[in-house]
């Protein structure tokens, strides 16, 4: 779940 | 994107400039740690693999390749350029202390069970516990330059802010990185008594950060 959520930070 | 995060990137590579530019310029390394630059830069190594993985905006990429190129900039200024100026016998810091338990919870929390995720993992909880060498060199040391103390202080500025930013993000976006928070809680604690010695010495004009 949230393995697939977009890492958008840096 | 909010402002919090935004201030707390440029407030990062702020202080990757200014070690960078230091130890540029005064052609040494003494008083830095150079455990703590290679942890930074595996952090980022770690970390940024997604590069090559998903594109999320320009930005993201030209600052994950900025900060890549300025960490190895960094370690490569410390270990080849200006070795003969690096202080090993104060940079002690044993990094295994270190490495061992961030790979174990790496592999035992993380968010799924793929090499991606738990690097990424690795990165976050490794980033917390970097600064160690660093800080530890200091209190053998006894001082800090003032400009590796607002080195420090930038550094600590970003993960300040960040907590800022998730605060801001969860309350406008329902967003919660839970690994990432308590992570970034835990490196922003051990900045703490670092910031009260950095506001009670060096901005009182002290110059050098001495400690007790």
């Amino acid at each position: 779940e949230k393995a697939n959520k977009t890492k958008d930070e840096l | 994107m909010n402002i919090f995060r935004l201030a707390g990137d440029v407030s990062h590579l702020v202080a990757i400039i200014i070690l960078l530019l230091k130890i540029w310029r005064s052609k040494s390394c003494a008083g830095i740690s150079g455990k703590s630059q290679v942890l930074f830069a595996l952090v980022f190594s770690t970390r940024y693999l997604d590069l090559f993985t998903v594109f999320v905006s320009v930005y993201n990429v030209v600052m994950k390749v900025v900060f890549l190129a300025l960490s190895y900039a960094t370690v490569y200024l410390i270990y080849m350029r200006f070795r003969n100026s690096y202080d090993s016998e104060n940079d002690t810091f044993r990094v295994e202390f270190l490495l061992v338990p961030v790979i174990g919870l790496s592999f035992l929390e993380n968010y799924a069970f793929t090499p991606l995720e738990i690097l990424w993992t690795f990165s976050i909880f490794l980033e917390a516990v970097a600064i160690m060498p660093q800080l530890f060199m200091i209190t053998k040391t006894g001082e800090a330059e003032s400009i590796t103390t607002h080195y420090l202080f930038f550094l600590g500025l970003y993960r300040a802010l960040y907590i800022a930013n998730w605060v801001w993000r969860y309350h406008m976006e329902g967003f919660f990185d839970q690994i990432a928070v308590v992570s970034g809680v835990v490196q922003t604690i051990f900045y703490c008594d670092f910031f009260y010695l950095y506001v009670t010495r060096v901005l009182r004009g002290k110059g050098k950060m001495s400690l007790p």
